[in-house]
């Protein structure tokens, strides 16, 4: 963007399509550009005059949207907490959770995961490897057993054994799916009704590839389990995660983690200065 | 929907003829559903040129709502663009065929393998299905549960990397008349360089008669980067999109066709892989996509 050039219709339909392969959305790009807040309105009202300055208002813009009280995970005034991680197939929710058990441990905490994915094919087999990898237990249940069971027992033995942080793995299910919704919710009915509080944080891993549907798949997870975070992985790729915006602004949750790779090192605290500023990198 | 937005546009209208004027406002809502339903930018701004073409190219045919006669030329373009299918899967002779399944992390490569055996079962043909993701934890032991459930036999080896674990299957089906020969692959991403290399490894022993890239029907509009990156790399000569059966619209389709050029064989509807497995269907798809 010249910096010394005057801002022109050509310069906002550039950050328009630069906002649309973000994956920020029309309704979204719509409101930026065009709405009371938007570019076109600050350009009016003689706000931003220069080229340079439009992507230095939008990014402050961006950033004062993504603002939340609190990006820290929740803890429980007494041990254990209690992480449910739910999403949909694929999006890196045994991975995340492999991640994070290791970012709590290097703070110190003593970490126990519950796999209480019965249905699919080597879940346990898979979660169990990272347990083994980490030096740290894991609560297992017979192939397509009840998973709430499997939550139950990892909070019985979380208790048992002075857990900081127990983390229950949950099969990947799409949010269209009315009994798989109904069964996740139980989970999470089953930790609260054990542990009052729990569980302290329920985490939407969101795939970062993923466009507006991740949308619906918020809208859904809120409303069956009370999302209170997203952990938002493959940005290490080529997408930017522009649902967000839409995500935060309609639905108000905070992304608290960011996965940036495959292996254990790759989560990263949610930083929404780096995170806008990538956008347009 | 968009069909009843048109209408209403175009009853408005009392023209016979589609001008360049009235279409304008048409094709600005298209624009914005397509957008919406995760097509990317470039592929929308092509499509709008072909349909603002056709569209006024056409005589609006008598008794005909022009609105719905545009929907349906809207309808039609997508259709077209997003086909024809073959799903076939031939017998090469001498065999046995080889399919390598190829995609970004988490796209649904392992259970497609297992679906996509079960699927040439049925046809009365003896697949192997190739445990050729050494590196994700229990991947080997997921597709060998998977080929337990199919009846389908399942071959890995200790020790050796990827593209020699191919080439020993393919010895292992000649040796043991199994055909097709499927060969799942670990995620990889399109700008890893060392991980695309060894895909490349992998297809360069195997000499795969088929290259599928798997696609999740959520992407956003990082499909054409992913996908045009797996093609200038793989000769791919398919498309499986999956996960279908949620309600992402699923513009991917459209984008992935576009910048590709190679045809969506298959769709992914489910988690389960008795019945997760269908032909694609462009027409379905273009009334998905359009909402
Ligand atoms: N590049 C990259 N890959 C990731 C990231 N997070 C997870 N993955 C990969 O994505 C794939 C799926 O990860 P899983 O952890 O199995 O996903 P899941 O949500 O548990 O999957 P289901 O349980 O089957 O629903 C694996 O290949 C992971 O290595 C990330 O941040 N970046
Ligand atoms: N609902 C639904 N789930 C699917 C479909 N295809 C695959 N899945 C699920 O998506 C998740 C990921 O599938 P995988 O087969 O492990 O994906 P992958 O591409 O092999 O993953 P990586 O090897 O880690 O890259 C699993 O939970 C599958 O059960 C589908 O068509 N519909
Ligand atoms: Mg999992
Ligand atoms: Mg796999």
């Amino acid at each position: 963007f010249g910096l010394r050039e005057k801002l022109d219709e050509n310069t906002l339909a550039r950050i328009e399509e630069e906002l649309f392969v973000a994956d920020f959305g029309p309704k979204m790009v719509e409101q930026l550009i065009e709405g009371e807040a938007g570019l076109r309105a600050a350009w009016k009202r003689g706000e931003i005059e220069q080229q340079d300055q439009v992507l230095e208002f939008l990014k402050s813009r961006l950033k004062a949207m993504l603002s939340h009280k609190d990006l820290s995970l929740r803890e429980a005034p007494q041990p254990p907490t209690i992480y449910l991680i739910a999403g949909v197939n694929g999006t890196g929710k045994t991975t995340s959770i492999a991640k994070l058990a290791h970012r709590l441990l290097e703070e110190g905490n003593k970490v126990l995961l519950a796999a209480a994915d019965t249905f699919r094919a080597a879940a346990v087999e898979q979660l169990t490897i990272w347990s083994q990898r980490l030096g740290i237990g894991i609560v297992t249940g017979e192939a397509n057993s009840d998973p709430a069971s499997v939550a139950f027992k990892g909070v019985e033995r979380a208790r048992q054994e002075g857990i900081d942080c127990l983390i229950v793995d949950t099969a990947g299910r799409l949010h269209t799916d009315k009994n798989l919704m109904r069964e996740l919710k139980k989970i999470r009915e089953v930790l609260a009704r054990k542990v009052p509080g729990a569980p302290q944080e329920s985490l939407l891993v969101l795939d970062g590839t993923n466009g507006q549907n991740a949308i619906q798949q918020a809208e859904v997870f809120k409303r069956e389990i009370d999302v209170s975070g997203i952990i938002l992985t493959k940005l290490d790729g080529t997408a930017k995660g522009g649902v967000v915006f839409a995500i935060h602004e309609r639905l108000e949750i905070p992304v608290k983690l960011v996965g940036i790779g495959e292996q254990l090192p790759d989560l990263i605290p949610f930083d929404p200065g780096q995170f806008v500023d990538a956008l347009f990198e | 929907s968009l069909t009843r937005r048109f209408s209403d546009i175009w009853g408005r209208l009392r023209n016979r003829k589609i001008t360049a004027g009235n279409v304008q406002e048409t094709l600005r809502d298209i624009r914005v559903a397509l957008l919406e339903a995760d097509v990317a930018l470039p592929v929308v701004k092509d499509f709008l040129v072909k349909v603002e073409q056709k569209a006024l190219g056409e005589e609006v045919l008598k008794g005909v709502n022009p609105g719905q006669q545009f929907v349906e030329t809207v309808y039609r373009e997508l259709a077209e663009l997003m086909g024809p299918v073959d799903s076939r899967i031939p017998a090469v002779k001498p065999g046995p065929t080889i399919i390598l399944m190829a995609g970004l992390q988490g796209s649904g490569k392992t259970t497609t393998c297992a679906k996509l055996a079960l699927l040439l079962k049925k046809q009365g043909r003896r697949p192997l299905l190739v445990a050729a993701d050494i590196q994700r934890p229990a991947a080997i032991d997921q597709l060998k549960i998977l080929g337990a459930q199919i009846g389908a036999p399942v071959f890995s080896e200790a020790d050796i990397k990827p593209p020699q674990i191919c080439q020993h299957a393919i010895r292992h089906a000649r040796e043991n008349d199994l055909d097709p020969v499927i060969l799942d692959t670990a995620g990889r991403l399109h700008i890893d360089e060392e991980m695309m290399r060894e895909v490349k490894e992998v297809a360069h022993l195997a000499q795969p008669h088929e290259i599928f890239l798997v696609v999740d029907a959520m992407v956003g509009q990082d499909a054409v980067r992913s996908a045009r990156d797996f093609n200038e790399q793989l000769e791919l000569t398919g498309v499986i999109l999956t996960k279908l059966d949620g309600d992402a619209r699923g513009g991917a389709a459209l984008s992935v066709k576009s910048i590709t050029g190679k045809p969506i064989k298959f769709a992914g509807v489910g988690e389960k892989v008795e019945g997760g497995l269908e032909e694609f269907r462009p027409e379905g798809m273009a009334q998905r996509i359009l909402g």
